[in-house]
């Protein structure tokens, strides 16, 4: 554990809750994607399967927990309790289009055959896009509540923070995982015109809402 | 070598 993992982690932390303190205050999902938030409760569903395999550290355990119910907690509100106020006539980005690619990348490029990592290997692949969906809605309504460009710059700092964790692993521990730093970068690199915007306009006291 | 079996990473 060093300082950008912990506060990757934290940030990732603050992200889901500022989504579903979101959802919950203002009684809406107005401008969420559905979709992008069932791929990321599969992919922690996908990627957390060894809670019941192995055991890490009491952190580790809390975590991945929290990280996992909140998934589905914030999937629950835009699917049932908030249905009303699902804005799906803008969330219409096709997932097939990144679940088969990431399913064939998955069962071809990976650091064993087997069943458990092939799942791990699928759920880091998959979430290194499963902001697209979000991305793609506000692209097609042009605005964002100012919210949820809070919520997207903690998800989006988190990969950025374990980026720097896996170059401080490299040198002090001779720890490298390829798949997880490709795609950390792909992810990274998603998100990059999105900090462009939030740092020009929306912690200027703007509103982020793209020319038509 | 990657230790696939380290995932203490989130």
């Amino acid at each position: 554990m060093n300082i950008f993992r912990l506060t990757g982690d934290l940030s990732h932390l603050a992200a889901i809750i500022i989504l579903l303190l979101k959802i919950w205050k203002t009684r809406s999902c107005a401008g969420i994607s559905g979709k992008s938030q069932i791929l990321f409760a599969l992919v922690f569903t996908t990627r957390y399967l060894d809670l019941f395999s192995s055991f890490i550290s009491l952190y580790n355990t809390v975590m991945k927990v929290i990280y996992i119910m909140c998934a589905y907690a914030t999937v629950y509100l835009i699917y049932g309790k908030f249905k009303a106020t699902y804005d799906g006539n803008h969330d219409t980005f096709r997932v097939e289009f990144l679940l088969i690619p990431v399913v064939l990348l998955a069962v071809l490029i990976n650091h064993a055959f087997a069943p458990m990592e092939i799942l791990w290997t699928f759920s880091i692949y998959l979430e290194s896009v499963a902001i697209l969906p979000q991305l793609f809605m506000i692209s097609k309504t042009g605005e964002a509540e100012t919210i949820t460009t809070h919520y997207l710059f903690f998800l989006g700092l988190y990969r950025t923070l374990y980026l720097f964790n896996w170059i401080w692993r490299f040198y002090f521990e001779g720890f490298f995982d390829l798949i997880a730093v490709v795609a950390g970068l792909v992810q990274t690199i998603l998100y990059c015109d999105f900090f462009y915007l939030y740092i020009t306009k929306v912690l200027k006291g703007k509103k982020l809402s793209l020319p038509a | 070598e990657v230790d696939t079996t380290d995932k203490d990473e989130l």
